[in-house]
């Protein structure tokens, strides 16, 4: 498996699922193999790629607590290169049941580890709104986290409670794991808070922001509705765009870490 | 101590937070008494209303875990009317901590019931973004439920998940627990998606989506960054007139019931 990229923020509604659906098909559409894993009981990354999740006869919440095998649940999207790992709403009991199960921050790491199927050379995490043992999970098991900022001021005050469980999480669990990088999202040019925002994580976090910024548009939001990536929706898009753009840059910061 | 309610919905970012802070302040403007109870660990409803996290004795954290009584946490805002229980970071680790509770899920109910403080017309409970503990203890506690829907795709798609806990709750944990409406958030009516959610949603809940509809306005986004409601940033707002309404329609919306 290629490396393990979470895509998490507690904060809601900051465009995980829309950049984990985008980035994934960006990257297939670069002749990558690529892998989505829904984490989220809403499941809106299975939903988003047109799957169903009542006719999947495995979940990500048998890889957690069934002993299922990763190669026994990954299906097919109708994008070439994509494959998914789907939720459904069973996952939402997943957080109280693992509780009890030994070394349960690890189930997913595990599942990695064991994984015999065919080989990807990127893996994507779309992580539910909040700290808890799924987003530990995708944690533990990932190298990298790419985290979504929605370019609004509740946002940017939750920037401090993902870091610290980064930080958490690099001592206790997994200390290999490192920031992918800040995709903002969302944004609106015309509006002052949006600018404001933008502003301040640049100088703040430097080089960690991606230079390319996904914009407000309507595209990403009708995609879901078909059940397609924004690339077969309307790859003309400024936001089909955008994800092509974040998904090179994705590759390209790789490529200058290696030679680094 | 009056008609307690949730704000809720597990999908995130669809102005569980906004509506949460905005209906409290216009109720307050109606001069009704309100206590805004914040349960979300993110802690949003506690900043938008200007108290600083590290500065409080004690948050809803001490509420569900600690014994605390609610009269020893409650602080005032700005705003006058309106009291809070204010959240910090802490309240993350009352998922985990709660499991091993006896009667976990009546934690915050209790609390009500013990209290001997001043009154409150109203109570209203700004939710988490997920359907654990923290959100189950608001429900358990509740009268009522007011869901804030976005009118986007993925935001309607979840919309079976938060029905099915409902009944469940009724079931199992608070048989008066009924919903209060759903509040359509984040309106564009330019938005050819927006306007097809409200119709589907208008057709199949009927009376109980409220005649009201938050429109999208960057008043409301800039709110928070400055520690007030809209109602005091920017009165003649697009944004605060609609929680106006929305106050006032919550209120004859009970007339209404109660005549029935
Ligand atoms: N750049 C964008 N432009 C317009 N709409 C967007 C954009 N990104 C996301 N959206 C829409 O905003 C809403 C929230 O995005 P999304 O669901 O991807 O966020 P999330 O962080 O995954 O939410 P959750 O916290 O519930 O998992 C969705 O309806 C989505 O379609
Ligand atoms: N009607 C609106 N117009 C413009 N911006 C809005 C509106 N309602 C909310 N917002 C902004 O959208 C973002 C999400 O709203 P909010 O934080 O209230 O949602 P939430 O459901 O509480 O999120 P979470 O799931 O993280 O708790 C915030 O930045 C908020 O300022
Ligand atoms: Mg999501
Ligand atoms: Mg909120």
């Amino acid at each position: 498996l290629g490396p393990i990229i979470s895509v998490a923020n507690q904060k809601g509604g900051v465009g995980k699922t829309t950049t984990s659906i985008n980035l994934s098909a960006s990257l297939a559409a670069m002749d990558y193999r690529v892998l989505l894993i829904d984490l989220d009981p809403q499941g809106n990354s299975t939903t988003g790629l047109g799957v169903d999740k009542k006719k999947i006869h495995g979940s990500t919440y048998d890889l957690l607590l069934n002993e299922s095998k990763l190669e026994e649940i990954i299906i097919c999207s109708d994008f070439e290169g994509l494959m998914i790992a789907p939720a459904n709403v069973e996952l939402t009991a997943a957080e109280i049941e693992l509780i009890k199960v030994p070394k349960r921050e690890w189930r997913l790491h595990n599942s990695f580890t064991e994984y015999h199927g065919e080989p990807f050379d990127y893996v994507i995490i779309d992580c539910p709104p909040a700290l808890n043992l799924l987003t530990i999970n995708a944690l533990t098991a990932s190298d990298r986290v790419l985290i979504t900022l929605q370019a609004e001021f509740l946002a940017l005050e939750g920037m401090s409670q993902i870091l610290e469980t980064l930080r958490r999480i690099r001592n206790k669990l997994n200390p290999q794991l490192t920031l992918d990088g800040i995709l903002l999202t969302m944004v609106d040019r015309r509006n002052r808070i949006a600018l404001q925002v933008e502003q301040e994580v640049r100088e703040y976090f430097g080089a960690q922001v991606y230079q390319t910024v996904i914009p407000r548009n309507v595209r990403l939001a009708e995609a879901p509705s078909f059940g397609v990536p924004v690339l077969k929706h309307d790859v003309r898009s400024a936001g089909a765009q955008a994800y092509l753009q974040t998904a090179a840059e994705m590759v390209q910061r790789e490529t200058a870490l290696q030679e680094a």
